[in-house]
């Protein structure tokens, strides 16, 4: 099964 | 002080459902370009970004950045009592803890304004980098919308392939299986119904349907969307706004472990 990754982890915080 | 006038209540009655799905709040970001929201949903797998040009309002007018945390709910129901075809215009002043919404109908007779409590959102602001997708996919946004909803009976998951021949959607579960493939179109007399692929390397992505429902709610807004996909990164689902911006939703991939 295919894990759901958060949106975070691709972007950095500014 | 600022000020936006769109002649037609309609495009932001539009915008609004395309994003308080996914949203309770946001935070408009307003400077002399225009307008911008970022926010993630709820539950930190997708991103909503959203921008509105200044130079496509009918009236325009920011004196100083200003940012305007909204409740989405609260703003819908301020938008139901627009009527679509009500000129609509944003007012607030610099330092201001409501923001007005005043609509005007054709004929003048009609004029209603509402206020609105502001809220102080402490939202996380992510940088989003400029990429070169390996693929980048138009196609028509009703044709998107159909096979997202159709897919989403069949499984919590899309799988999204993506080579020089065409795009592919695929999704299995307990009652069986099923997939969608679309080939890239050539010689169609409308541009709005082209499906374009733009290829540098074969990419399969799986994503959560009932993300992409979401985003689909966009579809009023636009007849094309534009799906742009790298391996192991948040696929684009872009909606242009005719003359005034776009709506772009990041959606983290699905990972095997």
């Amino acid at each position: 099964t295919a894990k759901q990754t958060k949106i975070g982890s691709f972007f950095e915080k500014e | 002080m600022f000020e936006a006038r769109l002649n037609n209540a309609t495009t932001l009655k539009k915008i609004l459902d395309a994003i308080k799905d996914l949203l309770n709040e946001g935070t408009f970001d307003c400077s002399d370009s225009g307008i911008q929201l970022q926010a993630m949903d709820n539950s930190h797998v997708s991103l909503v970004s959203l921008t509105l040009r200044s130079d496509g309002f009918d009236k325009f007018r920011c004196d100083r950045n200003l940012s305007m945390g909204m409740n989405l709910g609260s703003m819908a129901k301020i938008l139901k009592c627009a009527n679509n075809d009500d000129t609509v215009t944003i007012k607030a002043q610099d330092n201001a803890d409501t923001v007005t919404f005043m609509f005007e109908s054709q004929n003048q007779e009609k004029v209603s304004d509402y206020e609105m409590k502001l809220m102080n959102l402490d939202q996380e602001h992510l940088g989003i980098p400029e990429t070169d997708y390996s693929c980048v996919v138009r196609m028509p946004a009703m044709e998107f919308a159909r096979i997202c909803r159709d897919l989403a009976q069949f499984s919590e998951s899309v799988v999204i392939c993506c080579t020089k021949e065409g795009v592919k959607f695929s999704a299995s579960g307990d009652v069986g299986s099923a997939n969608v493939k679309l080939a890239q179109t050539f010689n169609v007399d409308k541009e709005e119904e082209a499906i374009v692929i733009e290829m540098q390397e074969p990419v399969v992505l799986t994503f959560a349907c009932r993300y992409l429902n979401a985003f689909t709610k966009a579809t009023p807004l636009s007849n094309q969307v534009q799906l742009s996909m790298s391996a192991d990164v948040p696929l684009v689902v872009e909606y242009r706004i005719a003359e005034l911006g776009h709506i772009r939703y990041y959606l983290a991939p699905k990972i095997e472990d």
